[in-house]
């Protein structure tokens, strides 16, 4: 049965893929589904993130919204901060893609902090170029620009010239 | 589904682009 929910996995993550988002869910929910049996939560967070991702392709935002929610309580419990950093950056994007951009700044908010704490710069710098698009879209140039030269400071920083 | 109607915004668009190649590997 363990091996069971791992070539699900498997075959999820293929046919992602391939680009077959639908068929991927269906695997994915299986190897969700024996994940709770076994009370694996390593791999039940796993799960909901690439049921996240592939609902993403699928243009359904909202229930993305809904996995990645999940992802982001497991990754707490998991005390996974990499994976809490990235839940929330999925999340802020997905929130953009849902027009909802003071909930997507909320998020990229929480990515940039914890980027903040694990001294990650390049997920810092893309927090910020995150935050300056969303007050952008909030109206709120001002805070935008705050944003776009923290992204431009990071950016030199690194060396990323693109 | 809804449609991708904020392929302008260029750090989503790098987003989707990343997420396409991404998989939680078991």
């Amino acid at each position: 049965r363990a091996a069971q929910g791992r070539a699900y996995g498997n075959l999820g993550n293929t046919h992602y893929l391939l680009g077959n988002f639908t068929e991927a869910t269906t695997f994915h929910k299986e190897r969700l589904a024996i994940a709770k049996e076994f009370g694996d939560k390593a791999a039940e967070r796993r799960a909901y993130s690439n049921l996240g991702n592939a609902h993403i392709f699928l243009g359904r935002f909202d229930v993305a919204a809904e996995y990645y929610k999940k992802t982001l309580q497991l990754s707490r419990q998991l005390r996974d901060q990499a994976v809490e950093a990235q839940a929330c950056y999925s999340l802020g994007n997905t929130y953009t893609l849902l027009q909802d951009y003071e909930r997507a700044a909320e998020y990229h908010l929480r990515h940039l902090v914890i980027a903040q704490e694990l001294a990650d710069r390049v997920g810092e710098g893309r927090a910020c170029w995150s935050l300056g698009n969303a007050y952008v879209s909030m109206g709120s140039p001002a805070q935008a620009l705050t944003f776009a030269k923290k992204h431009l400071q990071i950016s030199q920083e690194i060396g990323d010239r693109n | 589904g809804q449609r991708l109607h904020l392929m302008q915004v260029d750090s989503v668009q790098r987003w989707m682009e990343d997420l396409k190649l991404m998989t939680e590997c078991e």
